[in-house]
């Protein structure tokens, strides 16, 4: 509960931060392999044409996900958890400063592969978007609704195997509806791009 | 540091409890959506026909998992956790009073979707089993060398899904063998039954 209030304080100090240079941070959730890289690469692709994109990918090790959204062109900083089942405040704090506050425009934060943890630990973000994967079976949301109800977006990814995994797209967007009413429910396809602007234009970064 | 030490107490309590018995128990672990509960069911079916089988589900919510491996045909017993990540030792020890450990052969125990948090925390099973699948990507073997270290078997599941996803099985199976060369790899399809054999012999359930 101290831990969790300690967090809390700090994540306070970093959202201040963020407002004051006038810059939107999302804070990316969602199982391993749902698509956050992908789909974090893809925005800062299409964001960075207009603005000044930078990412932290949250990992336990390794920089593979750091590097894969630099090469869609974001300033990226790579966070090794070793072990850690979540960012926090904390980590998120200390990698602010590494970039150029003042030109900054939009931050997408990567959190570790887990849909349970990282719930418990704002990091100073405006918002939180939870991605899930059609592949993950039907069940995925009703069975971690805590999760959601931080969330302004969800993104049901993967709905090119949508069909292979026999998922029924529209009660995926319902069950999420149900637990959040006024979330914004966006279907994409990582790969192809599909959805990526309505997911944008949904994380209001379209200005 | 002392949260675990307790936890590994209690774990030690359990596995001995298990071993008076003779039960053989399996720790699954693995991401959400895996197939830890389609594989736990299909296992139940094949050693129910000439074993005791019974199975805990563990998750934070819905009694979803349980309900479907019971239709397997085991004695299945529910755990929520309410939020927590992970099962834990003692959430195991007030569970096995449940069943008739007299009668009791196999004891398969599915844990909370997560691949990071349960490592840290053994519940007195013999073994532990993780369950990948094939559309989290490529990279989630490496990106997760800690959740293999005490896993004596991998299933790489969803195989049927493995070219739609452009996956590489054999990579992924040298990985695991890169961070525990001693791991037995089976490769599933949890949907149809394929590996299924296979994976409880590595498990040396078939006696
Ligand atoms: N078929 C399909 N594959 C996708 C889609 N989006 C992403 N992928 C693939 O899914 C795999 C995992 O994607 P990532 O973006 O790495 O997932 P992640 O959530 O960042 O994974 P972690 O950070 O490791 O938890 C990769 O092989 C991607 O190419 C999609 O819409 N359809
Ligand atoms: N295509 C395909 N689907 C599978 C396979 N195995 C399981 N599934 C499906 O994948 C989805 C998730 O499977 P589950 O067994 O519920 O996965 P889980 O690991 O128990 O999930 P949680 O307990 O919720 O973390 C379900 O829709 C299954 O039918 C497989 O080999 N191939
Ligand atoms: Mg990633
Ligand atoms: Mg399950």
């Amino acid at each position: 509960k101290s831990l969790y209030n300690k967090n809390e304080a700090i994540a306070s100090i970093n959202r201040r931060l963020l407002e004051e240079h006038g810059i939107k941070a999302v804070d990316i959730l969602g199982s391993i392999g749902s698509g956050k890289t992908t789909i974090t690469g893809c925005m800062a692709e299409i964001l960075g044409k207009k603005k000044a994109v930078a990412a932290l990918a949250g990992d336990i090790t390794t920089t593979i996900d750091a590097d894969r959204i630099r090469e869609k062109g974001a300033e990226v900083l790579q966070i090794n958890t070793d072990g850690g089942c979540h960012l926090d405040a904390n980590m998120v704090k200390n990698a602010l400063p590494m970039f150029d506050l003042e030109q900054l425009d939009i931050l997408l934060i990567e959190n570790v592969g887990n849909l349970i943890c990282p719930g418990g630990y704002p990091v100073g973000a405006q918002q939180r978007m939870v991605v899930v994967s059609t592949t993950e079976g039907p069940y995925m949301i009703v069975k971690h609704p805590y999760i959601f109800k931080d969330a302004s977006v969800v993104a049901i990814n993967k709905i090119d195997l949508a069909a292979a995994m026999e998922v029924d797209l529209a009660q995926l967007k319902a069950d999420a509806l149900t637990i959040k009413p006024d979330i914004r429910v966006v279907f994409t396809n990582g790969r192809t791009g599909e959805g990526i602007s309505e997911l944008i234009a949904a994380l209001g970064l379209t200005d």
